[in-house]
């Protein structure tokens, strides 16, 4: 793992007495390799590093009898700095429903987070609608529908009409039964698909959603960065869901996403199973990303 | 910044920049970038231009340079098994792939393997009237094994030319997902001589590094034979099957490019290498 790189790389150069800004560009090199190989973007890569080389040759390294120790603290302590606090919290309208739309691309996790947060929102007091406005994909709707029958939650649907009306609906259906969160599970698409981001920019003018959530693959490789800025400049996203982090993933992406978009990561999606919806945590993800 | 005539570390700092962005990952990158140097200093290469020619060339290379045809051969039932981790595109490809050989005269039968997932064997069953082939189902939950033990047999008594096999997405570090892989895996083994006579690993583009580990993992439980790169129509570029390809002597064999039942291309590697640089 990157401390235990880091600390022979630093061995190697102990015998040479004082250390000097060469031995630091040694020993960033490790970190770029880290940070590369857990699938940081390239270029946030770059930055991240110069951040710390800079701290570092700030800091009193040079005369360290543990550089190696203290550069690993450095590095560890600017990613969770960038990665963000703790904020899993979820915008609340006074007026109900609140309307909470969940996108990403194709694949991502979005059905299966619909309802699992719809299952958290429950387990605090909340009373949750689901409603299908995927009408592409073949068998979303019954997708959804079973996910909301394994949690006894309410679905609602019109079919394969307009994704923007049957939002719009859903939302008068939660009012007539009292439902005062509506979670809009949307089709995936690609940031670059025209036609579909207008669908959802149009979905989001009708329903006017308090959260807009975008569901990234946590395998996501150096794409990450494009994706979630388009999101970001055509919708508009007010924080992150991080999903299948279940696997080996180093997740790195989440890093980049932070670093273009500024937007909050809110949950890790943990599991196939409709309870696995969990906060995120900055300091974890850092050590997941150190490997 | 094609066009550049002079060779210089800023012309291949740039070019490290478009592999690793490519997720080609830095041992791979530095591999092809280091094989140019010696190019260059072997007085091989004299311009910008030749380097990048020579990059592609290289590439190609370790793609295995042509284009390779899944093992289907008429006169027996052929058998592939579809597998990867979740959401990749497995059912959709096994749509697409229905469809193109039930347009080429094969008696296609569909196994719906995915017991598992929320509205799975529905979603197949779409695809299979799209596409206008039969699918063996049991309800859900039901063993998968079990599905594809019965479609098998159903294949042998029909005379059915190509069994696609549907399964379930999983994270190749659950073991015991794995191990139903394995089982899955070992019934046609057991079957069907010979088979499967191509296990598809599906690769979603934009995954990263880990799509590696998935490769390693997969194979050693279901003997992966042949790479199929799905989502390759959005801005990822999936060159990560460099990498496998340099690790592991697997072909990419098809490229998904769509979510329609048409969107599937047989894997071209020049094709491929020329839009990594797009
Ligand atoms: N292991 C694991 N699997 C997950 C997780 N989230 C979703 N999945 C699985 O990923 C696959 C895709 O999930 P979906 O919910 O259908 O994804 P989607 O974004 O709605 O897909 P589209 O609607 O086609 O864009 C399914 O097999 C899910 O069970 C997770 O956190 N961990
Ligand atoms: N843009 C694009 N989308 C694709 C492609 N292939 C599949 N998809 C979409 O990706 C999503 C997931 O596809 P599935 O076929 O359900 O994936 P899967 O691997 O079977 O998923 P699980 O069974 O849940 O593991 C769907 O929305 C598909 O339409 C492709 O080549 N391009
Ligand atoms: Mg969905
Ligand atoms: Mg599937």
């Amino acid at each position: 793992n990157l401390s235990e790189k880091l600390q022979n790389t630093f061995k190697k150069l102990r015998g040479k007495g004082r250390l000097t800004e060469n031995d630091i560009n040694e020993a960033m090199r490790e970190v770029r390799l880290a940070l590369l190989e857990a699938d940081v973007n390239f270029r946030v890569t770059r930055d991240f590093i110069n951040k710390v080389k800079e701290k570092a040759l700030g800091s009193d390294i040079l005369e360290s009898l543990t550089p190696g120790q203290q550069v690993v603290k450095i590095v560890y302590d600017e990613l969770v700095e960038m990665i963000g606090g703790t904020q899993s919290k979820l915008t609340v309208s006074s007026k109900i429903p609140t309307v909470i739309m969940l996108v990403g691309l194709q694949g991502a996790g979005k059905t299966t987070a619909t309802g699992k947060l719809a299952n958290y929102l429950r387990k605090s007091g909340k009373k949750p609608l689901l409603v299908a406005c995927d009408v592409y994909r073949p068998a979303a709707i019954e997708q959804l529908h079973v996910v909301g029958r394994q949690l006894n939650i309410p679905v609602f649907d019109m079919g394969q009409g307009d994704p923007a009306e049957i939002a719009l609906k859903g939302i008068d259906q939660a009012l007539s039964q009292g439902r005062d969160t509506v979670l809009l599970d949307t089709a995936g698409r690609l940031h670059i698909d025209d036609e579909m981001m207008s669908e959802l920019i149009e979905i989001k003018e009708e329903a006017k959603p308090h959260e807009i959530l975008l569901l990234v693959d946590a395998m996501t490789g150096q794409d990450a960065v494009n994706v979630a800025d388009s999101f970001n400049s055509q919708i508009g996203i007010d924080g992150i869901i991080l999903t299948k982090m279940d696997g080996d993933t180093r997740g790195g992406a989440a890093l980049s996403i932070k670093a273009v978009t500024g937007k909050p990561i809110k949950f890790i999606s943990a599991g196939e199973k409709l309870d696995t919806l969990e906060p995120f945590y900055p300091d974890r993800l850092a050590q997941r990303i150190l490997g | 910044f094609l066009g550049v005539p002079k060779i210089d570390e800023d012309l291949f700092d740039d070019l490290e920049e478009i592999l690793i962005t490519a997720d080609l990952g830095v041992q791979t990158s530095d591999d092809l970038l280091e094989t140019l140097r010696q190019k260059v200093r072997e007085d091989k290469l004299h311009t910008g231009d030749q380097v990048i020619e020579a990059l592609k060339e290289e590439m190609a290379k370790l793609l295995g340079d042509e284009i390779v045809p899944l093992n289907i051969e008429e006169g027996r039932l052929n058998i592939i098994l579809v597998v990867g981790v979740n959401g990749v595109g497995k059912t959709t490809l096994v749509g697409k792939l229905a469809n193109r050989y039930q347009a080429e005269g094969y008696k296609v039968l569909v196994a719906a393997a995915d017991t598992f997932r929320a509205a799975a064997i529905e979603q197949l069953e779409i695809w299979c009237e799209r596409a206008g082939v039969d699918m063996i189902k049991h309800q859900a939950g039901a063993d998968p094994a079990a599905v594809v033990f019965d479609t098998i047999q159903a294949g042998k008594a029909r005379g059915t030319d190509v069994i696609l096999i549907d399964t379930a997405g999983r994270l190749h570090n659950k073991g015991h997902l794995m191990d139903e892989m394995n089982k899955i895996y070992r019934v046609i083994k057991r079957e069907v001589e010979d088979a499967p006579h191509e296990t598809l690993l599906v690769l979603d583009a934009t995954t990263g590094q880990n799509a590696v580990l998935q490769a390693k993992a997969f194979d050693e439980v279901s003997n992966v034979t042949a790479l199929a790169l799905t989502k390759l129509d959005g801005t990822a570029k999936g060159g990560i099957v460099i990498a496998i390809s340099q690790q592991m002597d697997i072909p990419v064999k098809l490229v998904g490019l769509g979510e329609g039942i048409d969107d599937l291309r047989d894997f071209d590697p020049s094709v491929f290498v020329a839009a990594l640089f797009d």
